[in-house]
């Protein structure tokens, strides 16, 4: 999965 | 979530709760750049749009309210609550300076082309030089209190823990995300010389000075 799909980090 | 991941979070979360209590305990914001508070609000508010939209865990959700209101209450204080005690004199970086090439950057690299990714990006790369202004102020009075010097290396410890997690995390699940990586490496780097003080001067009970 692309990052852009997920931000989980803060 | 792994340990370094939420040492870093605990770290974050540590100086900027160091920063609002010092400058609340002491009624004074002396020796803090405003400059560098409002870089971070912008940050915190560029990336964080992202909760009128998604989901991620109640934690998640948690850390970024705290994040943005934290930082809108520094600011705050430091502009209204205690402007009288403000070292705008000092303050004296010039931000424009670190938010045009932010701005330049998310447009280069991105993960699509849209506005909340953009702001994203744009946030990802505005932290890792928001503490300039701060750096440059220190620089300038040549010191900085104990309580800024210990706020300085809670924060600059929350994205070197990141790059521990992010190796991590390329290992055990192969996440990678080359973006916040290089921002964060950046950013890390920023800190090292103030570290190298921290480590040799604050913490053998000494004052933080920077030599002329």
């Amino acid at each position: 999965t692309l990052p852009s799909e997920a931000h989980d980090e803060l | 979530m792994n340990l370094f991941r939420l040492m870093g979070d605990v770290s974050h979360v540590l100086a900027v709760f160091i920063l609002l209590a010092k400058i609340w305990r002491t009624r004074s914001a002396a020796g803090i750049s405003g400059r560098s508070q409002i870089l971070f609000t912008i940050v915190y508010l560029a990336r964080y749009m992202d909760l009128f939209f998604s989901f991620i865990s109640l934690y998640n959700t948690v850390m970024k309210l705290l994040f943005i209101s934290a930082s809108c209450a520094t600011v705050y204080l430091i502009y209204f609550k205690f402007r009288a005690t403000y070292d705008g004199n000092h303050d004296t970086f010039r931000i424009e300076f670190v938010l045009v090439p932010s701005l330049l950057l998310a447009f280069i690299f991105h993960y699509s082309m849209s506005f909340f990714e953009l702001a994203w990006s744009f946030s990802i790369f505005l932290e890792a030089v928001a503490i300039l202004p701060q750096l440059f102020m220190v620089t300038k009075t040549g010191e900085a209190e104990n309580i800024t010097s210990h706020y300085l290396f809670a924060l600059g410890s929350y994205r070197a823990l990141y790059i521990l997690n992010w190796i991590y995390r390329y290992y055990t699940e192969g996440h990678f995300d080359p973006i916040a990586v290089c921002a964060g490496i950046v950013q890390t780097i920023l800190y090292c010389d103030f570290f190298y003080l921290y480590v040799t001067k604050v913490l053998q009970g000494r004052k933080l000075q920077v030599l002329p």
